[in-house]
């Protein structure tokens, strides 16, 4: 099933490294701005290869629930590298 | 691709499977698992030895939940696998509440899963093109897996190529004899300049079909010595092939009919012919013309009005919104002869010995002095 909560998807965006990892914990009680979670979002969909709307739309949300890696970074938490080449 | 920063420096690396799987035989994981390092030796002069006690550079576990790294697994699906950069230690960690398969569409693909976690115990971290095998996201079973052109470079930019041998055929000396056939039919591409297809090899080059024969391309036109036989160079490979392209891992692909022959280099890469139907499902038989987009790695069908986009990442490869109207390229016209995505960017479309400039930016062809069409012979094969 789809990603279907935006609480679902700042832990999945925290979860790979577009948002502080402290996001993962949503009982944290942390708060975000929109345009920080909307600026993740575009982050993970420009890196996903999908269209880019900021929005939590179907394709983006399917495309956090797809089965994937869940490498570990140095800081200890996974991230997709968004380094350029 | 990207590079984490950090890699081996030795070239003969050991593993040890310190914890087998609950669903496997523990044979066939030790098969999959040495396949799945063989895809990054072959490419690399790096060797892997499995070993089943004392000290290895990547110790491979199979866990669930919390398993001693502060970073648990999550149970079946999301996060499948993690690995460890060289280094952190190269480690690699499955998650064992996974339905691991072996050659089935059923469960999570093991081989593949694994030889992706490897490339991270070898220093690659994720890639962002959709096709790579250092993807992030899984993407299901490929019986016919094959890394991508951008894998190759990622882990060749870490070890260097191949020196005994490259894969990819550059390099490769083929075996087949080339020969010409008589001087002066190369003419014939100048009285008629309508071709079957034109493609670019892995190597650079780009060749010109055209029934029994074919043209090696150069900036001035046709090289010397040609046309060649089509079939002398290209063993068990038939004249009048209706489309060709060369993908992202450096195969090319030629099309005719119902069938598609893939050849790495000159070279037959393994039982073919194969069905269209088989291996590039949603796709016709009887293209006009196929190109590889080299911005998103999709490739794109035409045959009469229509064209299909195929996506080798996505299942189904072919949306069912296609086939869609060729008049959605601008200035394109129906039932093409050729395409060909050049190195410069632009995408040129062959039709009856003329050629359209597709300009990507303007999604439409190029307004140009001369304008397009413009005579192929003239400005492609360098007749007077």
């Amino acid at each position: 099933a789809p990603v279907q909560s935006d609480t679902q998807a700042m832990i999945y965006l925290s979860q790979f490294g577009y948002l502080n990892p402290k996001v993962r914990n949503p009982s944290s009680g942390t708060i975000i701005a929109a345009d920080t979670m909307k600026k993740a979002i575009i982050e993970f969909q420009a890196f996903a290869g999908l269209n880019i709307t900021g929005e939590l739309d179907r394709e983006t949300a399917e495309t956090m629930s797809l089965p994937r890696c869940g490498v570990r970074d140095k800081v200890g938490y996974a991230s997709d590298s968004r380094s350029k080449r | 691709y990207a590079l984490q920063g950090s890699r081996w420096r030795v070239k003969e690396l050991s593993y040890k499977i310190a914890k087998y799987p609950k669903n496997l035989d523990h044979g066939k994981v030790d098969v999959e698992l040495a396949k799945a390092f063989q895809v990054w030796a072959d490419q690399t002069d790096l060797t892997f030895v499995r070993k089943t006690k004392g000290q290895v550079h990547i110790e491979i576990r199979f866990e669930k939940g919390e398993h001693g790294d502060g970073d648990p697994f999550d149970g079946p699906g999301g996060t499948l696998a993690h690995a460890y950069f060289p280094v952190y230690g190269g480690d690699a960690h499955f998650d064992d509440a996974e339905n691991w398969s072996i050659g089935s569409y059923r469960g999570t693909n093991l081989f593949q899963v694994a030889a992706h976690e490897f490339g991270h115990s070898l220093g690659l971290s994720h890639s962002d093109v959709k096709t790579a095998l250092m993807a992030p996201f899984y993407r299901g079973y490929e019986p016919h897996f094959q890394l991508d052109v951008d894998d190759i470079q990622g882990i060749q930019a870490l070890y260097g190529k191949k020196a005994s041998k490259t894969p990819m055929s550059t390099g490769v000396k083929t075996t087949t004899t080339e020969s010409s056939v008589p001087s002066g039919e190369d003419a014939e591409l100048c009285n008629d300049a309508s071709v079957d297809t034109v493609f670019r090899s892995a190597e650079g080059v780009t060749y010109a079909f055209k029934g029994d024969h074919y043209w090696k391309l150069t900036d001035d036109g046709i090289a010397a010595g040609y046309p060649k036989t089509i079939s002398r160079s290209w063993q068990g490979l038939p004249g009048h092939i209706d489309a060709a392209f060369t993908y992202r891992n450096g195969k090319t692909y030629f099309f005719k009919g119902s069938q598609y022959w893939r050849y790495v280099g000159k070279k037959v890469d393994g039982d073919y012919p194969k069905q269209i139907s088989d291996g590039f499902t949603g796709i016709p038989d009887n293209v006009d013309a196929a190109v590889v987009w080299s911005g998103n790695g999709k490739i794109y069908f035409f045959k009469g009005s229509k064209f299909w986009r195929f996506d080798p990442s996505q299942k189904p490869p072919v949306k069912s919104t296609y086939p869609k109207p060729l008049s959605n390229w601008e200035g394109i016209p129906d039932n093409l002869d050729a395409a060909l995505q050049y190195t410069n960017g632009y995408t040129y479309f062959f039709k009856r010995g003329q050629y359209y400039r597709f300009n990507d930016r303007t999604f439409s062809v190029d307004t140009a002095d001369p304008a397009f069409p413009r005579p192929a012979g003239y400005w492609w094969f360098g007749c007077k």
